[in-house]
C-alpha cells in the first residue's frame, strides 16, 4: 500500500496534532456524525494540491484552518502531510519514499514541500500527473459526489474520458 | 490524440459493461458517442438498465440503483487506469443489504491491488474491512483518531471498543 | 389519520393494479432498492397535482405510465386514487370522505376527479390551498430533497415562509 | 402581508431554534432576514452551530448535521403549519446511529398529530413505527405490495415476514 502515514495539525477539526498509520489493503473511516471523517479526506485532497473552496467545502483558503470549538482557541496554522511508499516509482521520483507537506497560515501565506523541498502546488500537480490523485482526479470520491457522477453532462463525460486516456 | 481518446473510451465503456452486468446481478448498460464519427467533440451519454426492467432515462432509477451505476463507472475508469490509492466517501449510502454486499465483493476487489479507503457508515462494509481508522470527538469540536489494533467496529461509535481508548 | 387508502394501476413500477388500505400514525415505507417506495411517493403527488418533470423524477408526461418490463408489455394508462377521511373538514368540502382521482392515457390526454366530478388540477390546487399538500408543499419530502432544503438561496427561503404564511 | 410574514417568520424562526437544540442535544441555530427593515424583499439565512462547536457556513458542516439541520427546519415549519399528512423520503440517509433515534422521537411526536409516511432503510427508524408498507418485486420491474399484519421487519426484505407473502 503505497500512503503510508498521515500527520495532521489544525486542519479543520484536527486541532490536536495526530498521526495515521496506514496498515492493510481496504481501510475503514468510521465514527458519529460530524467528527471529522470527510475533514480527513479533505485534509488529504488539501495535501494533494486541491484548492477549490468547493472540493474543500470551505468560502476562503483559510476557513480550513481549526477555527475554534467551545473549549478551544482558533489557531494560526493548519498543515498536513503525507508519506507515500515509491518503491516501485509510480511517482516519478528516483527515491523509495516522498514525503508532501502543505502548510497554511492564518495570514493566506502558505508553503508546501515535496521530500523536505520547497515546491509550488505546480510541482505537486507534475507529481501527480496520470496517477488518479491530482486535483479533480477521479480514484478520490466525495461524500455526496455520487449524484454528481451521474448528473454530469455528456461533454462533462466526455472530458472525464479524455484525462483518463 | 483521437486515436487515444477512442481507445480509452473502447475500454472503459466495456468494463461498465461488465461491472454493471456483475454488480446489479444481470442487467445491462452502456456508454454512447453522441457524434461517433467525431469524437471529440462528441459528448457520452450513460444508459442503464436494471435486472428485470426496461431501459429508462437515469432520472427514473432509484436512488440506490443510480448509487450502483456511479459504483460501476467508477470501478471501470479505476479497470483502465488503476490508481495505487482510491478513496470513497459514503459511496454506500443509498444502498440496502443485498447491494452493500455486492458492492462490497467489488470493494475487496478493489483493494487487492489499490490501497483503498472507505468512509462509512454501513456495518457490511466495515466489516469486510481489514483495518479501521476510528474518529470520534472526545472534546467538543475537536477530532481524535483512534487507532484500531482489534478488528472490532460496532456501529458508529469506536470509542467503546479499541483497547487504546 | 387523514389517507385511509391508496389505489394504483399503470403509475411507473405499480402494473398490477395495488390497493393499500392506510392504518396507524407512523407508517413505514420498505423493501429493496429499486422496488417501488418512492415511486409510491411519486404516485400521492402526482394524484394531488404535481406535474413538474423534475418532481415526479420523469421527462415527459407519459413517462409515469408503466413501460414494460422484461415480462410485461406497457400499459395504456395510469390511474391512481386516494381516499381522505375529511370529518373535520380540514379540506373545504362539506363531505366526510374525499376521493381523488388521476388518470392518463398514452396520448398524453388526462383526467382528474374530485369525488367522482370531473376536475381541473386548478381545482385539484384550490382544494389543497393551505395543506402543506398542493404542489410544490412543504409536508412531502422527496428523496434527495434534504440537501436542497440547505442549498436552497435566502430569496427561495423567504418564499416558502410566505406561503407559510 | 407584511404584518402576515414577519408573524410566520418570527414563529417559524423560534421552532426552529426550539427544535434544532432539541435535536443535536445542544448548539444553536437561526434564521436571520437579511433586510429586517423590508421584509417582504428580504433574504432568510440559516444559520447553525452544532453543540461544542463555533459557527460556521453551512457547507463546512457534515453530511450527518445538514440533515438534522434540515429535519429541524422541516419540524419547524410543521410546527407553525402542521399538515394533516407528512410523507419523508430517506430523510434519515446520512445519520448515524445515535442522531438516528434523536430524529425518530422527533417523528413519533410529528406522528401524535398528523399522520406520517416515512420511506426508510434504516432499522431503528422503521422499528419504531407503528405499521409498516412493505414493496417488492416479486416478478421482475413490477412493484407488488405487501401488507403487514404482524408487527416484523428484517432488513429492507419483507416478503418473508409477512403472512400474506
Ligand atoms: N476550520 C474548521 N474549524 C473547526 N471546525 C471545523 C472547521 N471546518 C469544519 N469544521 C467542522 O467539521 C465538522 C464536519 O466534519 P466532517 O465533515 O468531517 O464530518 P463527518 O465525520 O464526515 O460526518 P458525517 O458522517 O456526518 O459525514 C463540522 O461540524 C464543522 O463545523
Ligand atoms: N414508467 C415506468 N415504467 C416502468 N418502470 C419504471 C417507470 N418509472 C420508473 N420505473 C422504475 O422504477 C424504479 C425506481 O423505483 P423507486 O425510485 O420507487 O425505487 P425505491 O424503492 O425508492 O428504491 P431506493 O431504495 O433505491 O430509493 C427504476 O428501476 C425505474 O426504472
Ligand atoms: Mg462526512
Ligand atoms: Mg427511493
Amino acid at each position: 500500500s503505497v500512503l503510508k502515514r498521515i500527520r495532521l495539525h489544525g486542519f479543520k477539526t484536527f486541532a490536536q496534532r495526530a498521526e495515521i498509520n496506514l496498515q492493510g489493503d481496504l481501510i475503514a473511516v468510521v465514527g458519529p456524525n460530524g467528527c471529522g471523517k470527510s475533514n480527513l479526506v479533505d485534509a488529504i485532497v488539501w495535501a494533494l494540491g486541491e484548492n477549490s473552496a468547493r472540493a474543500l467545502r470551505a468560502g476562503t483558503a483559510t476557513e480550513v484552518i481549526f477555527s475554534g470549538s467551545s473549549g478551544q482557541k482558533p489557531l494560526g496554522m493548519a498543515e498536513v502531510s503525507l508519506w507515500f511508499d515509491n518503491e516501485t516509482r509510480w511517482l516519478p521520483l528516483d527515491v523509495d519514499e516522498v514525503q508532501i507537506t502543505r502548510r497554511l497560515y492564518r495570514s493566506g501565506e502558505w508553503e508546501c514541500w515535496i521530500n523536505k523541498t520547497p515546491a509550488r502546488l505546480r510541482d505537486l500537480a507534475d507529481l501527480l500527473a496520470g496517477t488518479g490523485l491530482g486535483r479533480g482526479g477521479y480514484a478520490i470520491i466525495g461524500q455526496g459526489d455520487v449524484e454528481g457522477f451521474l448528473n454530469a453532462t455528456p461533454e462533462e463525460r466526455r472530458q472525464w474520458i479524455e484525462e483518463a486516456a | 490524440a483521437r486515436e487515444q481518446f477512442v481507445s480509452a473510451f473502447e475500454a472503459i465503456r466495456g468494463a461498465f459493461q461488465e461491472r454493471y452486468a456483475r454488480l446489479m446481478e444481470g442487467g445491462q448498460a452502456d456508454l454512447i458517442l453522441t457524434l461517433p464519427n467525431d469524437p471529440l467533440s462528441s459528448g457520452v451519454l450513460l444508459e442503464a438498465q436494471p435486472p428485470g426492467k426496461r431501459r429508462q432515462r437515469l432520472e427514473l432509477l432509484s436512488g440506490g440503483e443510480r448509487a450502483m451505476t456511479a459504483a460501476a463507472l467508477l470501478f471501470a475508469f479505476l479497470d483502465v487506469k488503476p490508481s495505487p490509492l482510491c478513496v470513497l466517501d459514503e459511496v454506500d449510502a443509498a444502498l440496502d443489504g443485498r447491494n452493500v454486499e455486492r458492492f462490497v465483493d467489488h470493494l475487496k476487489e478493489l483493494a487487492s491491488s489499490s490501497q483503498t479507503l472507505v468512509i462509512t457508515h454501513n456495518p457490511i462494509t466495515s466489516a469486510n474491512a481489514d483495518h479501521w481508522i476510528g474518529i470520534t470527538m472526545s472534546e467538543p469540536g475537536v477530532s481524535r483518531v483512534i487507532p484500531y489494533t482489534i478488528q472490532h467496529v460496532e456501529g458508529d461509535i469506536p470509542s467503546a471498543l479499541t483497547d487504546q481508548a
